[in-house]
């Protein structure tokens, strides 16, 4: 029996719409610790990885490991009929053919419940190794999600430089080229603006601008975004959670 | 603008 109960169902519905747009079906593992799924996109570039801990979740139960196969297009649909200051209850069975979703407004003793068709999804899981980053940049959430629009509009690739005390993000296209340099720096009154780096290597990589775009719908989950630099292995784009996180790998370009 | 690389390359399936 899983029940897992959301104290607000816009927590819930900001994770599945900050990767929904890159992948459709996830099989969502629920164990006694929380739920985690993993994805991978059509074109396999990019990785997705969700952790929600227990400590998320107002009350959180899990007897028996199960797995709930869902198609994010169809849960979506179901997460916008609740309002967002509504709890929502996870709830399934150690079998389950369905999931319910529970709405609760408790002002004003209003609940609505929905139930979710489940689905089989035969998808493979990824070991995902602990790897070795050359560079780590914490950012305010906001101003990666403006540079990566802005810069997209002018290519379908985007160059992310990082030497010791710069960071730059370049795009050369068609129709012109842009670049955006940004500094560390520490903003003590508002510490979520901060911009921090820690450079082991300078990185110089290329990332398709399409991929970027997707990872940022991610930016309504945290303020802050940490960005994890290989040139030896897929990058690591992290939202954190108030227990647990939503990961994008994103193998990058490289030049022949 | 170089060649796309797949998440497959770097993390086997289990």
């Amino acid at each position: 029996m899983l029940e897992a109960k959301f104290e607000q169902a816009s927590l819930f519905k900001r994770i599945i719409d900050g990767f929904k747009d890159c992948v459709q079906l996830v099989n969502f593992q629920c164990k006694e610790d929380g739920i985690i799924a993993q994805a991978v996109d059509d074109s396999r570039v990019l990785l997705v990885s969700l952790e929600i801990g227990k400590d998320a979740f107002q009350e959180f139960r899990c007897d028996h490991p199960i797995t709930l196969g869902m198609d994010l297009n169809s849960l979506s649909k179901i997460l916008r009929c609740g309002n967002n200051t509504d709890s929502l209850t996870l709830i399934a069975d150690d079998t389950p053919d369905s999931l319910l979703l529970l709405f609760e407004d408790t002002k004003r003793e209003r609940i609505s419940e929905y139930s979710l068709k489940l689905m089989d999804i035969d998808a493979d899981f990824l070991k995902i190794e602990e790897l070795q980053y050359d560079t780590t940049i914490m950012m305010p959430s906001a101003d990666f999600s403006k540079t990566v629009r802005d810069l997209s509009q002018l290519s379908d690739s985007l160059n992310i430089l990082v030497t010791k005390e710069t960071i730059k993000f370049v795009t050369d296209g068609d129709i012109g080229s842009g670049s955006v340099i940004m500094k560390p720096f520490i903003d003590m009154e508002n510490p979520d603006e901060s911009i921090k780096l820690e450079m082991e290597q300078p990185v110089d990589l290329t990332f398709g601008s399409k991929y970027l775009l997707d990872i940022v719908k991610g930016s309504a989950l945290s303020n802050k975004i940490g960005i994890r630099l290989s040139s030896e292995a897929p990058a690591l784009f992290q939202f954190d959670l108030t227990s647990g996180f939503l990961q994008f790998f994103l193998a990058p370009k490289f030049s022949d | 603008q170089g060649k796309q690389r797949s998440i497959s390359d770097f993390f086997p399936s289990e």
